[in-house]
C-alpha cells in the first residue's frame, strides 16, 4: 500500500 | 476489487477524431489506461458506447497490461490511424 502511494501520477493524453 | 466482466466495444471511425482522453499507464498510480474524458463529436462520443471511468484492457486484441502510458496511448493512436479496419476494438472494464 504504501509502495502504490509513491507512484506518481499520469499524464493525460487526447486521443 | 469491484471489477466488472471485460466487455467488447466496438467503436466505428465515424468522425475524423477518436476522441477520448486516456491517464494511466505502468508505474502510475493508474496502472492501466483509463477513460478520463470524452470529447463531443469524437467517434467515440458518437457511437456512445465508452464510458468516462472505463478501464482499457485491450485495443484490437493487443493487450495494454504492463504498457507504459506513452506506449499504451500510441497502441490506442495507431488503432485509429490504420487504413486497415473502419473500427476500433476496445476490451473494457467497468468498476462499481
Amino acid at each position: 500500500r504504501e509502495k502504490r502511494l509513491t507512484l506518481p501520477p499520469s499524464e493525460i493524453t487526447l486521443l | 476489487v469491484g471489477i466488472m466482466e471485460p466487455t467488447l466495444v466496438r467503436v466505428p471511425k465515424c468522425a475524423s477524431t477518436l476522441g477520448i482522453a486516456v491517464e494511466g499507464g505502468a508505474n502510475t498510480r493508474q496502472p492501466l489506461p483509463r477513460i478520463a474524458t470524452i470529447q463531443k463529436g469524437g467517434s467515440a462520443h458518437i457511437s456512445g458506447q465508452l464510458r468516462v471511468g472505463q478501464v482499457i484492457l485491450e485495443v484490437n486484441g493487443v493487450s495494454l497490461k504492463g504498457m507504459e502510458h506513452r506506449d499504451a496511448t500510441r497502441v490506442i493512436a495507431e488503432a485509429f490511424k490504420t487504413k486497415d479496419k473502419d473500427y476500433v476494438d476496445f476490451l473494457i472494464a467497468e468498476f462499481n
